[in-house]
């Protein structure tokens, strides 16, 4: 029954077990957090080593020597230009201020998805589960597609690109500089139990913009009373102030960080709960509200307060969330850092759903079809499209200067190695 | 959660093979073996998927051909447990006759078969 207990697995097995159990990558020959394989928290997850033989070799680090000879932070500029012998490095990115993303989040960070096509029988084909094996070793998440840290262009066929593609472009120097700290299934009160996973040296490494955004996991189990187990403003602030110590002990000095508030999810119910879930499409027999009703059943529903026919539960699960989004905008009006400066920003669900139906979309296309639970891939883009505008709007300084040499960086390098 | 969790794999895999009975016009077996080779052969996903028809591929059919929904495949074949004091949990609507009465008929059809005992074994 357990694959693992064949004495030729068992060695693979436990290295894959403890991937998993500390979200650090899989293959990782000089353990310096970052990996030339994909998944299994690797580059998928975080840019890709350019030299996984040596640790002082990783994306998002100053540069040794202007990388006049190596590329030690994996950009994909180095070298020195032979007409005035100037290296590469200095030349395009000295005073660019460069700078790195990283997400501390949850599955919706980490862009949990299961292809309706793995359910849907009349869409099944030879192709369907290509991406499987893929997407188990992520964890069914697809980071690599996500808003924040996603480097593949999007397969929704939205324009819109993550924040990493938009600080790449901006300055191509960022090239590489991406970490996707998340889990399915974290929270505030997990939170410490993979942070260590985070790479960043106060001393070595460029600055970097940190988004928290644990958008659900704190009001969100399934329990039969939900309520119970939900973190509380005051356990919330604590947990909160714990985490910014965290990172203002190991953020490189000029850092940000915007802490995202909680959505309110009663667009999930609102929106679903009378149309049919992908398996119910072909005989019209199996609605989402059916299928919230049998994953609370089972107690393995992702959030019972917000997926749940009981309205009183549902507004008492928003109350929550709005409670727990009051208490880090105040942390972040108040709470000053040394490292690193504080914002916050809503999670406007609303805002999205406005902008997607003037472009002639429904809300629930927002939706992932399988779980019924996650914003999906084209509500994710248009988040950060708010996120983007918003920075730009307010604070500028987070995102940088946009880099004059970004032309000649593409002239010379071309595609940088590629992510 | 883990029971839980054995209980909606199993719910879902038996409504995906249902389904692709129905849309193939095909039978259970068929549909099985098609569900097999969609697969990719890497991670033993092929291997284990045939090895699973092997084990209880002849009790789905019986139950399936018997016109039982996924569900109660699920509860006969032990993936779905009912918990004392708990639910009788379903994702189907559930039948006219009684579910206690349609679950002894499913029992009754995979009676015989070495794989129920081997999993009431443990």
């Amino acid at each position: 029954s357990d694959i693992c207990s064949l004495p030729f697995l068992a060695k693979i097995c436990q290295k894959i077990k403890l991937s998993i159990q500390t979200s650090m990558p899989f293959k990782d020959v000089d353990s310096d957090k970052y990996s030339v394989f994909p998944t299994l928290r690797g580059y998928h997850w975080r840019g890709r080593d350019c030299n996984d033989s040596d640790k002082t070799v990783y994306p998002g680090r100053r540069p040794d020597n202007w990388d006049a000879h190596r590329d030690s932070n994996c950009n994909g500029i180095w070298g020195i230009d032979p007409k005035d012998g100037i290296p590469y490095e200095k030349k395009f990115c000295e005073g660019s201020q460069p700078r790195g993303i990283i997400l501390l989040g949850d599955s919706a960070g980490a862009h949990f998805h299961i292809p309706p096509e793995w359910l849907i029988a009349s869409q099944m084909s030879l192709n369907s589960f290509s991406d499987l094996p893929t997407a188990l070793t992520d964890e069914l998440d697809w980071p690599q597609l996500s808003s924040a840290t996603g480097f593949l262009n999007s397969t929704s066929g939205i324009e819109e690109k993550s924040i990493y593609l938009r600080l790449r472009k901006r300055n191509r120097c960022n090239h590489r500089d991406y970490q996707n700290i998340s889990r399915n299934g974290a929270s505030s009160r997990n939170l410490r139990k993979f942070i260590e996973s985070l790479s960043r040296n106060q001393m070595l490494d460029y600055p970097a913009i940190v988004i928290y955004a644990m958008i659900g996991n704190d009001v969100c189990n399934g329990r039969a009373d939900p309520v119970q187990a939900m973190t509380t403003p005051e356990q919330l602030y604590s947990n909160i102030m714990q985490t910014l110590k965290h990172l203002d002990s190991h953020l490189p000095k000029g850092s940000h960080m915007v802490l995202y508030g909680l959505p309110n999810g009663t667009f999930l119910w609102e929106n679903l709960h009378d149309r049919y879930h992908p398996l119910g499409q072909l005989n019209k027999d199996v609605t989402y509200a059916q299928v919230f009703s049998f994953l609370s059943c089972l107690q393995v529903n992702p959030c019972h307060g917000w997926m749940s026919s009981n309205k009183t539960l549902r507004t008492l699960t928003s109350e929550r969330a709005q409670q727990l989004s009051n208490t880090l905008k105040t942390i972040a009006a108040r709470e000053k850092f040394t490292n690193f400066d504080l914002f916050y920003m809503d999670f406007a669900f609303e805002e999205i759903t406005e902008e997607w139906q003037k472009r002639g979309g429904q809300p629930w296309q927002l939706i992932e079809p399988v779980d019924g639970f996650h914003p999906n891939e084209v509500a994710s883009l248009l988040l950060t499209d708010i996120f983007w505008k918003k920075m730009q709007r307010q604070w500028p300084q987070v995102l940088g200067k946009e880099n004059p040499f970004n032309s000649q960086i593409d002239q010379v390098f071309g595609d940088q190695g590629g992510h | 959660h883990s029971n839980g969790h054995r209980c909606l794999g199993c719910v879902l895999v038996m409504s995906v093979i249902t389904q692709l009975a129905q849309v193939h016009n095909s039978t259970v077996e068929a549909s099985m073996e098609r569900l097999c080779s969609y697969l990719p052969g890497k991670l033993f996903l092929k291997t284990t998927c045939y090895l699973l028809v092997h084990l209880f591929g002849s009790d789905i059919i019986k139950l399936l051909d018997a016109d039982m929904n996924a569900d109660m495949v699920c509860h006969t074949l032990e993936f779905c447990k009912q918990d004392s004091g708990r639910p009788q949990c379903h994702l189907y609507p559930l039948p006219k006759e009684a579910w206690k009465l349609r679950q002894e008929k499913a029992k009754h059809t995979v009676k015989k078969s070495e794989n129920m005992k081997y999993l009431k074994g443990g």
